[in-house]
């Protein structure tokens, strides 16, 4: 914490593929996350006594391994669904048949609450760079490296998204298996290390532009989160298509009806959009996006309580309805049309990390949604993007988009976790910094 | 064949979404909120 670790992208109730890792002479064998969101590879301890998780998971033995090193340094990750914290020790690790010596790894003695109660994995081996690894700890990866286990500082995920449940798919490490893929991959440059992020274009729905992404996104390929999650813009755009229940949201609606007409004759006005919200009293312009006017000053704020219309909400909703309104103009729409479908969208706001309930029956209808990589578009189709929970007359259908708002410098950003990396192989090449993606086999 | 390719192939298990894996996941959200995200990219 004290170093400024940033862990927090994962979903990892959610997470859905698992694969099994051995630490210590003999192996104790645990089930792990193989997460590229993360950089730490952590198991429970023997000696975690108090938190109910570690009883429902192996536990690391320390005194039954021939190969174990004391290191006892304190470590804590809180992750965005829980924590764990225990302290660093050093032991090998057998990942296939490769065995990893003297690797640093905490042992967890702590897993409050009912996140990794209830996990089907017993820890997370993070696949990440080492600037964003709590401690510092060396990763994984890193050490096959530097052991020379591995000819080629690569690997690469393929998830069957076909099989049941025990054949979920392979990660390899050294390289690719021409078996998991088709044609060729797209590669994009990491651009900031730490996660394995690049900078993603525009989002399409129906092959049409959502807008907010034009001007360029970042992404995450998260292995280790099981959804898609994007700009709130965008995913209300997209629950608008796919008919997912979404938060009616007043402010939007108040955005719509009070200042509707007077930013679209704005952006007709060829007003630059991102000025058009603290033009219409919304927010105030910092030169690179808008600020909610709610921070002038601590007067000015409680004014704006009482009358409701500068707080945060009217200012996000009024730039969402902007991006809106500039796309659908730029598809010749009248305002009246535009109006009324910028009003339907404000029945669509997901709940920020909620899931959205979409109609099974409704699949054949649904748009295909395409990301623009490399300039590229990888394309998803609606069985692809929708989960199916359950079989038969109980079955339920969620949406695999999920909202999540980071601000700039660092957002938009997107998560393309296991949805996008189903339909999609991808290679993690930290020799190049690169990430590439091909459609999987 | 993987060895001499230089490879090493991890088999990957694949757990459904279900509905109590959703209702914790609602939970651990709730904890989490909670816990306020001090590391969390979105703080």
């Amino acid at each position: 914490e004290d170093e400024g670790d940033i862990v927090a992208l994962q979903n990892y109730m959610n997470a859905q593929y698992f694969g099994e890792i051995g630490v210590g002479t003999p192996p104790q064998k645990f089930t792990v996350i193989f997460d590229t969101g993360s950089s730490n590879l952590w198991v429970p301890s023997a000696k975690c006594y108090f938190s109910i998780a570690c009883y429902f998971h192996s536990r690391y033995k320390a005194g039954q391994s021939s190969t174990y090193k004391k290191n006892g340094k304190p470590a804590a990750i809180q992750y965005g669904t829980g924590s764990i914290a225990g302290y660093f020790s050093e032991d090998s690790v057998t990942v296939g048949d490769l065995v990893v010596k003297d690797q640093e790894f905490i042992e967890a003695t702590k897993e409050p609450g009912v996140t990794f109660m209830v996990a089907k994995f017993d820890g997370i081996l993070g696949l990440g760079f080492q600037e964003i690894s709590v401690g510092k700890a060396v990763p994984v990866w890193y050490k096959m490296i530097e052991q020379g286990l591995i000819s080629d500082p690569v690997f690469s995920f393929w998830f069957n998204r076909h099989a049941g449940e025990g054949e979920g798919g392979e990660i390899v490490f050294g390289g690719m298996d021409p078996k998991h893929y088709i044609g060729e991959h797209t590669y994009v440059p990491v651009t900031q290390k730490g996660y394995w992020q690049f900078d993603m274009g525009d989002v399409l729905v129906g092959g049409k532009s959502t807008g907010f992404c034009a001007g360029g996104c970042a992404a995450i390929a998260d292995s280790g989160t099981s959804l898609l999650a994007g700009p709130t813009a965008i995913i209300t755009e997209i629950n608008e298509k796919i008919g997912a229940a979404g938060v009616v949201s007043q402010e939007c609606k108040t955005v719509v009806s009070q200042y509707g007409q007077q930013i679209l004759d704005l952006l007709l006005a060829e007003t630059q959009p991102k000025k058009i919200c603290s033009q219409v009293g919304l927010c105030t312009f910092d030169g690179t996006r808008g600020v909610s006017a709610g921070i002038r000053s601590v007067v000015d704020d409680e004014a704006e309580k009482s009358n409701g219309l500068h707080s945060d909400p009217m200012c996000n909703a009024c730039e969402m309805a902007v991006v809106w309104m500039q796309n659908q103009l730029s598809q010749n729409k009248t305002q009246d049309v535009i109006l009324n479908y910028i009003n339907q969208l404000c029945d669509r706001l997901p709940s920020p990390m909620g899931e959205s309930s979409v109609d099974c029956g409704s699949l054949a209808s649904m748009p295909e949604i395409e990301f623009t990589i490399g300039g590229k578009k990888f394309a998803l189709k609606p069985e692809e993007y929708i989960l199916k929970v359950g079989e038969g007359p109980a079955a339920q259908c969620i949406s695999g988009f999920t909202a999540m708002d980071i601000p700039p410098p660092r957002g938009p950003l997107w998560i393309l976790g296991d949805v996008f990396m189903g339909p999609y192989h991808t290679v993690f090449d930290y020799g190049k910094l690169r990430v590439g993606f091909a459609k999987a086999a | 064949a993987s060895e001499a390719e230089g490879l090493v192939r991890i088999a990957l298990k694949k757990r459904p979404i279900d509905q109590n894996n959703r209702v914790a996941t609602r939970l651990s959200g709730e904890e989490g909120q909670h816990l306020g995200g001090a590391n969390s990219l979105g703080s």
